[in-house]
């Protein structure tokens, strides 16, 4: 039999880019099939929307933020990866079919204040955690 | 900062329901911790001017929001560990001014049902403006801070004693009280009013009627109206039902 044509493998780099750098417009910031690569994404929540700005005093709405990206293969140091995660998609890499890739999920949340009145009048100021995302990260 | 991403073309754009609409709306205030969407009466149009104590909970309410940028540090020292903090409004005031020898004192009465459970108070103040005395007074006057334990139908009511704080006849600003120790009973018997009672005294002991030693109550202008604000932490974060 003809011995099949070896493909040459594109040659893999193996260089990180700067810690700290995000990535710039000719970074490949595209993850596979022209996807954003996990980072944080503006949301913002508002209470104007909701139709509730005859109860809610302050704020307006806030900026909750998501997240959102390809967690993929290697996961540079800007996407906050747990050491799992990056174990997660090399092996996901080897096994696409049994190993789903690593999650882009907050890694920092923080609170936000509402302060309401209540159905009797008072003057409520609630401090509710957990409902800001400040970072993302691949879990 | 740019829009959110849009939805790719094949992903049709789907108008809630009137009852998704309200369902998520529903699950939206059970994440704030509210059983329902409160609502307030529409204040009069007299009272459109700013009440004392929505002013103090929006200052309270940027203290916390601008440290919300530092990360919680300092706010965590400044308004202690609170999760919540309510000021209450709705209050009888009584003014009790007897014969000569009898001793003065002024009384108010909130309606603590309101007081969401599972919230143990980490602190309560009754805050209440004072304009420098118009009439000759000591110098020195002492104001003490009672609760109003149980009432007795003929003789005086049992009181707890909460506060004192001394002050000079010619002062002016808010005077803060600390009625913490009075919230231990709240929290057995949330649906009985709590009821504050208020004694001003000369150094050398004699009883002063409130008013004329320019303690201000329910008739002064609203931005500077008696009110109580209570800081609570949650005991534990509620669980939400699952819907």
């Amino acid at each position: 039999a003809v011995r099949p044509l070896k493909r040459r493998l594109p040659k893999k780099t193996n260089e990180l880019p700067q810690p700290n750098r995000l990535p710039g417009i000719f970074d490949d910031i595209h993850g596979s099939h022209g996807r954003h690569v996990c980072r944080r994404h503006e949301l913002y929540v508002s209470f104007q929307d909701l139709g509730w700005l005859d109860w809610v005093i302050a704020p307006q709405g806030y900026s909750a933020y998501y997240c959102e990206g390809e967690c993929s293969f290697p996961l540079d140091s800007c996407m906050n990866a747990t050491n799992h995660a990056i174990l997660q998609s090399l092996v996901h890499l080897m096994k696409p079919d049994a190993v789903p890739k690593a999650c882009c999920a907050p890694t920092k949340l923080s609170a936000t204040s509402v302060l309401y009145y209540d159905s009797s009048n008072n003057v409520i100021l609630r401090k509710h955690r957990n409902m800001v995302v400040k970072a993302c990260g691949c879990h | 900062g740019g829009p959110g991403p849009r939805p790719p073309p094949g992903c049709p754009q789907r108008r809630l329901g009137p009852r998704e609409r309200r369902d998520l709306q529903h699950e939206i205030l059970a994440v704030l911790g509210l059983p329902g969407r409160p609502r307030p009466r529409a204040p009069p149009a007299g009272a459109r001017l700013p009440a004392s104590a929505p002013l103090f909970m929006l200052d309270l309410y940027h203290a916390m929001a601008g440290d919300d940028d530092e990360d919680g540090g300092s706010r965590e020292r400044l308004l202690g560990r609170a999760d919540l903090v309510m000021s209450f409004v709705n209050m009888v005031e009584l003014d009790r001014a007897l014969g000569p020898q009898e001793p003065h004192w002024k009384e108010f009465r909130f309606d603590l049902t309101q007081i969401p459970a599972g919230e143990a108070v980490t602190a309560a103040e009754f805050r209440i403006y004072k304009l420098p005395s118009t009439h000759p007074l000591n110098r020195t006057l002492h104001v003490s801070m009672f609760e109003v334990v149980r009432e007795r139908a003929n003789r005086e009511s049992d009181l707890f004693f909460l506060d004192l704080q001394t002050l000079r006849a010619g002062d002016e600003g808010w005077l803060v009280l600390d009625v913490t120790a009075a919230s231990d009973r709240w929290l057995l018997n949330r649906n009985k009013d709590l009821g504050l009672r208020l004694y001003v005294e000369t150094e050398d002991g004699h009883s002063v009627d409130p008013g004329l030693a320019g303690l201000l109550g329910q008739r002064a202008p609203r931005s500077k109206q008696p009110f109580m604000v209570t800081f609570f932490r949650a005991s534990s974060s509620p669980i939400r039902a699952p819907r």
